[in-house]
């Protein structure tokens, strides 16, 4: 029943976190049960829905570990439908440490088996790398959810991530599907956005998302209160983009 | 004679490409002669300087595995006194086959050294990540230039970031100094931006630049034109930034 969506870019700063968090959290605004996992050891995530780190006794390390299972480290966000398993810096030890373990590529899919289905949707932020965690993320999940920022670098780096993407399925996840793809940070008032938005659809085509999300400072003043832009300042146009963007996937799921 | 100054933040996004282009170029259009070592696979200071990457036939990946000496990759660039060593992807190698070799950390640091004085700066542009590739450059650096984005999250990393600082310190490099810390994308229409702002400068005092770099579309459509801004539009606030940005480097050179 649950669909498991991994939002990854090895380009940085291209809104995987801001797309994690206020999609998330405009489903469950819709009641739909719907869990995050933060594999991103800097848990710009974890903080952005005001998960204190320093508080946590055990976080997605400890399952990678072996020291705790995915329903330990499950935690309530503010939210009523929304969970999350937060990061912790000690995640840089995966990359470092299980590089030569066999079935290292596996360990979250693994993870994650046991409570699938308790959510509609579980959704994975990833750090900005193609490092084991990020494998990690691609192995274990359905398809993958691509945001793209308007600007030129973002759009030189899709290049790697299909490559990638082709990879993954070729060794790991034969079925690993592009969910769709998001653009970012549109800024109507220049036209790179516009010719990214062109080239990303020729690119792309179908899968590009309808909903584009524009840039707008709500979305970026919403995690130093440690809350979604949906429950900072619902009216925004940050909070009012990510709803429709959820609408759109809604409807997809029922009907596509 | 020559400093080595690694631009370095493990935040995604923050404009270490974009400082490590235009700062260089503007250095070197004050007949500094200037090298750019781009050690992030990705290469986007590799391509934003219009080298075509498919058409290299060596790069840094090649100097890291022994096959050629820093000498043998070191490129013109598009401006008489702007040198670069180029990147390729093949750079994740590092992480993976180098994570057990002993003097890891020192590699970038030996390759640097024969070189060092034909330069007056050479600057080390960063992926957005801690691992073995930004301790190289942290290794082989006299100091660190630090951009800090003017939103929430850059400044949550800042902490991780002064941590790996001193534990590169205490482990590989004791005279690791901080350069300075610059402000990107500073917005004067939201109050985000000076909160932030207030915030570095009390965490780093007078450690922060004078010159703030401002948001500017021009430093983001310029990479696509291989360009840095300078050469692409030299009355665009953005060059003027870090044009003024170099001003205030050489000077502190002068007199610090
Ligand atoms: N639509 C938007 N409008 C304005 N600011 C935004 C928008 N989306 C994201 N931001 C801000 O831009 C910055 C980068 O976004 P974010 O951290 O979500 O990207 P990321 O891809 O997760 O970065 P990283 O690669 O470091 O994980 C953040 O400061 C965020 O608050
Ligand atoms: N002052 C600015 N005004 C407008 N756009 C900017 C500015 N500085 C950088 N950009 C754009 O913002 C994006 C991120 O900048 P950049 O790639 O330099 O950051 P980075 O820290 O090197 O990212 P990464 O962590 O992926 O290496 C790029 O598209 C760049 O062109
Ligand atoms: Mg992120
Ligand atoms: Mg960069």
């Amino acid at each position: 029943m649950g669909k498991i969506i991994v939002i990854a870019n090895q380009k940085g700063g291209v809104g995987k976190t801001t797309t994690a968090i206020n999609l998330s959290a405009s489903l469950a605004l819709a009641e739909r049960d719907i869990l995050v996992v933060d594999i991103d050891p800097q848990g710009n995530l974890t903080s952005g829905l005001g998960i204190q780190r320093d508080r946590l006794t055990k976080s997605l390390y400890d399952v990678f570990f072996g020291n705790a299972t995915i329903n330990d480290v499950i935690t309530q966000t503010l939210l009523p439908h929304l969970y999350i398993v937060p990061s912790s810096i000690d995640l840089v030890e995966v990359e470092i440490s299980l590089v030569n373990k066999s079935g290292r590529e596996e360990i979250l899919k693994n993870a994650l088996l046991p409570i699938k289905d308790r959510f509609r949707y579980i959704f994975i932020d990833c750090p900005p790398s193609l490092g084991l965690l990020t494998l990690n993320a691609m192995t274990s999940a359905d398809s993958i959810l691509i945001p793209v920022q308007c600007e030129y670098y973002s759009l030189e780096g899709l290049g790697l991530l299909s490559d990638t993407i082709r990879r993954v399925r070729g060794a790991f996840n034969p079925n690993l599907d592009i969910e769709g793809v998001l653009l970012t940070m549109f800024d109507s008032r220049n036209t790179l956005s516009r010719q990214v938005y062109d080239n990303v659809k020729r690119y792309f085509n179908e899968k590009v998302y309808k909903t584009i999300i524009g840039r707008n400072v709500t979305l970026a003043e919403a995690p130093s209160h440690g809350k979604p832009a949906i429950v900072y300042d619902i009216r925004s146009k940050g909070a009012q983009n990510y709803l429709a963007l959820a609408k759109e996937i809604l409807n997809e799921g029922s009907t596509g």
